[in-house]
């Protein structure tokens, strides 16, 4: 980056490209540039590395905020609903935080709320099986709501510390979809105290503006209080958890860099933003 | 919408029945940040701007339009005409089976695009044969099975444990056999970028001589489709592709991306889950959805 050497416009719209390349957006993108040229002039800025570095700070300071940790701490059993548009992890994520809660000594049981599509139903039975989690299910086309509870009712019982709950894909504009999930968490809400105590959103690091839209919609649907960004593996870099962070201001808990059960990772901003301009 | 956005613009200027470079500047500006705000790649957009440039400047306004109307008609014919191209139909092998293979990013929809391939084949009075290729996602197999079992269409499988290529090979000696017209190929997601698993793509294709390799491509994916449509089309020589979930409100820019970087013309789209949710592909559609 910056042949010239200098800070110039060159300069400021190379930093455009490289901001817009990664999926941040062009609103979010003009607001950080300009936050940056007014910093350099107080400032006084000389050398273009000071600038990256000046981006690099401000935009760890809009991610940075809130702890990434989940809500573990409480009576038993933690509730955690996970939910997303199609295709985008959910499930695989799911099987990936069951293995990484039973690395910490925590038993898990999964809720197997994909009524609705082929086979996710044995999809989310092998990951169980591979993370050893115990799991509850009932016949495809079944109530989601009544498998959470279900499953809510399962582990309390059992005395199980963490309940996940897998949900069927769906786009955020199908309203009688948002009404579902909605009426999920207050099914939840009704059987444990505090629950859901996560509702984990999954954003794919493909994905473009419209995670913008995806935030916005489901968290009009469901109390989320939390991002994964999965795929991270890929070349997208995942810049819209940036203007999604400034639509719901929840932090980003995790990332998925895989697909294999160890291949979930702890948030790191720091990190994060390196590779952004990486 | 974008006329609102370029009348605006064009209220501080004083067009004269033709539209001047700095009409057109102006109008450029926005119609770029339109372009980059649907998800069009960084640089399909600034070449795409250019020819709008030349195409605009100097250009007479007609006299039923405003310039702004002028601009925006410019501009979606231009990139009507950028994403249409060719009649984007299916091929059909001169010797049947014709083999058709989905490939994709994980996600994107390969396994439920590959069912309604099936479905509309079948409706064409057609007999496709649907294969399990997919060895490594959990229930991979099951879930192309039970969309088989739906349709009550054939789904020819060897289990997980058997190499993709050879489950391949063994489709369309069983689709020779039993004179099925289409081999439709549902296969794993994969990165562009994993060369271990570009290369088992090669070689099934190779092995099952496709007729069709079609990329399946979620309509919400951002600048990232460029990359990731150039590395499959280099590595396996696409000849179409399929876009999916557009029954959301995703602007879709990547259907420009993808087709200004391969060349390939679009051919379906998916309109939903159900099987029934493929349409044929429409660019004066798509154009006006990404400017919107
Ligand atoms: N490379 C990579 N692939 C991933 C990651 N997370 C999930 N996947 C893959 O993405 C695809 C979709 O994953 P699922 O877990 O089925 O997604 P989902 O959101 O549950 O899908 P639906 O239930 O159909 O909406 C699978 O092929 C996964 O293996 C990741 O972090 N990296
Ligand atoms: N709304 C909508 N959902 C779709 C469409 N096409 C596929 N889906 C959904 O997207 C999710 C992923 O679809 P799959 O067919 O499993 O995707 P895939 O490419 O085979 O995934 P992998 O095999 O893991 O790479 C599922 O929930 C599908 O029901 C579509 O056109 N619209
Ligand atoms: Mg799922
Ligand atoms: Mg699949």
């Amino acid at each position: 980056i910056n042949r010239s050497g200098k800070i110039d416009e060159e300069f400021y719209e190379e930093l455009e490209e490289i901001l817009i390349s990664a999926d941040v957006g062009v609103k979010t993108t003009t607001e950080l540039l300009e936050n940056v040229r007014e910093e350099v002039l107080k400032k006084r800025v000389k050398e273009p590395a000071k600038v990256l570095d000046i981006i690099k700070k401000n935009i760890q300071e809009i991610l940075g905020e809130g702890t990434s940790a989940l809500n573990l701490e409480g009576v038993p059993p933690r509730v955690f609903l996970v939910v997303g548009v199609n295709g985008v992890g959910k499930t695989t994520t799911i099987g990936k935080l069951a293995y990484f809660l039973k690395q910490k000594g925590k038993t898990v049981l999964l809720a197997a709320g994909d009524t609705f599509r082929a086979a996710a139903i044995e999809q989310l039975e092998e990951w169980s099986r591979r993370a050893g989690a115990q799991i509850i299910k009932h016949q495809e086309g079944a109530d989601a709501a009544a498998v959470a509870f279900d499953a809510v009712r399962a582990a309390k019982s059992r005395m199980i510390d963490v309940v996940i709950i897998d949900t069927a894909g769906r786009l955020q504009t199908k309203k009688n979809l948002m009404a579902e999930v909605s009426k999920i968490q207050r099914v939840v809400e009704k059987e444990v105290q505090g629950a859901p105590h996560e509702v984990l959103l999954i954003l794919d690091a493909t994905t473009g503006q419209n995670a913008v839209s995806q935030a916005r919609l489901f968290g009009e649907a469901v109390n989320v209080t939390g991002l994964v960004l999965s795929k991270l593996d890929g070349t997208a870099k995942g810049g819209i958890v940036i203007a999604v962070r400034g639509e719901l201001n929840v932090p980003v808990k995790f990332i998925g860099i895989g697909e294999q059960i160890g291949d979930l990772r702890v948030f790191n901003s720091e990190e994060f933003v390196k590779a952004l301009f990486g | 919408s974008l006329t609102e956005k370029l009348q605006q613009a064009f209220k501080k200027l004083r067009g004269k029945g033709i539209l001047s470079e700095k009409d057109v500047s102006e109008a450029v500006r926005e119609v770029r940040l339109a372009l980059l705000e649907a998800d069009v790649n960084y640089k399909v957009v600034k070449e795409f701007i250019g020819k709008i440039r030349e195409r605009a400047v100097g250009q007479e306004v007609m006299k039923s339009l405003t310039p702004a109307q002028q601009v925006v008609k410019i501009v979606s014919e231009e990139m009507t005409e950028l994403m249409g191209g060719a009649k984007s139909s299916l091929v059909v092998a001169d010797k049947p089976p014709t083999v058709i293979m989905l490939v994709g990013l994980q996600g994107a929809g390969k396994t439920t695009t590959a069912a309604k391939l099936a479905r509309y084949f079948r409706n064409l009075g057609r007999r496709p044969l649907l294969v399990a290729a997919d060895v490594y996602r959990p229930a991979a197999v099951q879930q192309l099975q039970s969309l088989g079992e739906k349709l009550k269409l054939p789904v020819f499988s060897m289990g997980e444990k058997v190499e993709p290529v050879n489950i391949v090979q063994g489709a369309v000696k069983r689709a020779q056999k039993e004179g099925y017209d289409q081999v439709i190929v549902d296969t794993a997601g994969r990165l562009h970028i994993n060369e271990q698993l570009m290369e088992e793509l090669k070689r099934m294709k190779e092995t099952a001589e496709a007729h069709e390799t079609l990329l399946v491509v979620d309509a919400m994916t951002g600048q990232d489709a460029v990359k990731v449509a150039e590395a499959f089309h280099e590595k396996l020589g696409l000849t179409g592709v399929i876009l999916t979930k557009l029954d959301g409100d995703t602007r879709g820019g990547a259907a420009l991306s993808v087709k200004a970087v391969t060349g390939c013309p679009i051919k379906f789209i998916g309109m939903g889950e159900k099987l029934e949710a493929l349409e044929p592909f429409y660019p004066e559609r798509m154009t006006s959805r990404i400017l919107g």
